[in-house]
């Protein structure tokens, strides 16, 4: 389960304010995956209490209502990052970022699928091209599969939709040093010209992981 | 025995955080940077193992417009209900009461009675109404709050509300369940020329694919 409470001192009206953190809610928190168990208690509060002395933000088109989004979203990712970080059993966070989709919505859902995919092959610290093209593959969002760029870190493995020569031992040594300093593990996914932007986060998925909830009960 | 503030802050380690860079500086305090905000965290005796802080409190010493987003699992737990419900009626509201332990979900009517019971009790102390205490549990499926121990918990938990660094950070270890780390973050920031502090705090580990909305 996914708790969090949001505050600020920000002045803004009520609807701009919920309209606000549903969009920071979903370039975060609804970008991280652990386990793909969707909880009965996910709950994200956000209070604002005006108390900064800012004029009151009324409308979300504004420059300040920009400035204010920004803030929420980086405040929000950076609890999602930690949450994915933490994720039970983790050895490390999987940040996928992924370019050249139609829209940020579109990017969105290809880096979550990513991320979301049972990617066993990074805590076997095995550079898997494959897993992860196939994943961004059944997102449910067309694109050209020979426009797909696929880097592991700065690392390219593949290019225009067929897999590139890598050094195989820096690919895996890029992956054993993310577990071994619970560190991240960057996949870098482009789907083609668009301007839609996205990133999802999650974690590797080790032998701990069925241990911890093998033996968790409800 | 009670815990002092720094000893539950600290009960465990602090998750690190990663922020790119942009027109923010990281500020310590989590959900109490901002103005106007005080937050607890204690044991109340309502986890099933150990003495780990397991209750939080988080207030606001105005009406703050209030926003949530809630999990769209058709199986929600009552608290996930009842504030729905709440944000519904009013568009602010001054506390946040989280619980760890039981997540009060599949709990039934009796659960969500529970709820009401809590987020009353809580108002009548901090002399707030009903509908402006939010609720987040937290735990084990099918259990419902320790009600009791919740209801003693109170006086205590809003005699120990601060503005302090500590009381966010007590309140972020108070809402972990199975987390190894806890999770609390704030910046600063210009927003229309004003200094604006933006903070939070959060919880998870396992059953994490949130699809909230």
């Amino acid at each position: 389960t996914l708790l969090g409470v949001i505050t600020t001192d920000a002045m803004v009206a009520s609807d701009v304010w919920r309209k606000m953190v549903q969009i920071a809610v979903n370039r975060s928190f609804n970008q991280i995956t652990v386990d793909g168990d969707t909880s009965t208690n996910d709950t994200v509060i956000a209070l604002a209490s005006g108390l900064s002395g800012l004029t009151r933000i009324v409308s979300i088109n504004s420059y300040e209502a920009m400035q204010l989004q920004e803030c929420l979203d980086v405040v929000m990712q950076g609890l999602a990052k930690s949450i994915a970080w933490d994720g039970e059993g983790a050895t490390c966070l999987i940040e996928v970022s992924v370019t050249g989709a139609d829209s940020e919505t579109e990017a969105a859902k290809i880096a979550r699928s990513v991320a979301s995919s049972s990617l066993a092959a990074v805590y076997g610290r095995d550079p898997n091209w494959g897993r992860i093209a196939c994943a961004a593959g059944y997102a449910g969002i067309p694109f050209h599969q020979n426009k797909l760029q696929v880097l592991l870190g700065d690392i390219l493995l593949m290019e225009a939709g067929e897999p590139q020569p890598f050094d195989r031992a820096a690919a895996s040594n890029y992956l054993r040093k993310a577990g071994e300093t619970h560190g991240t593990v960057e996949i870098h996914i482009s789907v083609g010209d668009g301007l839609g932007s996205g990133q999802a986060w999650g974690c590797d998925l080790s032998y701990d992981y069925v241990k911890i909830n093998a033996e968790y009960t409800t | 025995v009670s815990m002092t503030g720094n000893e539950s802050s600290n009960y465990i380690p602090k998750a690190p955080i990663f922020l790119p860079e942009g027109p923010w500086k990281q500020i310590p305090g989590g959900v109490t940077a901002a103005e106007g905000f005080k937050a607890a965290g204690m044991y109340g005796g309502l986890r099933a193992k150990g003495e780990k802080p397991d209750l939080a409190l988080v207030t606001c010493d105005v009406d703050a417009i209030s926003a949530g987003a809630f999990t769209m699992n058709v199986v929600a737990a009552a608290p996930v209900l009842y504030c729905k419900k709440a944000l519904d009626v009013a568009k602010t509201a001054r506390a946040v009461l989280i619980n760890a332990g039981q997540a009060n979900a599949a709990t039934g009517d009796a659960g969500y009675q529970d709820v009401i019971e809590c987020a009353s009790a809580l108002a009548e102390l901090l002399q707030m109404r009903p509908e402006e205490v939010l609720i987040e549990s937290t735990g084990v499926i099918g259990h419902r709050i320790k009600k009791e121990a919740l209801l003693n918990s109170l006086p205590k938990l809003v005699a120990s509300l601060s503005s302090s660094i500590e009381g966010a950070d007590s309140a972020a270890v108070a809402i972990t369940t199975t987390d190894l780390v806890s999770k609390s973050l704030a910046i600063e920031s210009q927003v229309g020329g004003r200094t604006v502090r933006v903070g939070g705090m959060a919880k998870g580990s396992g059953m994490i694919h949130p699809n909230m909305a």
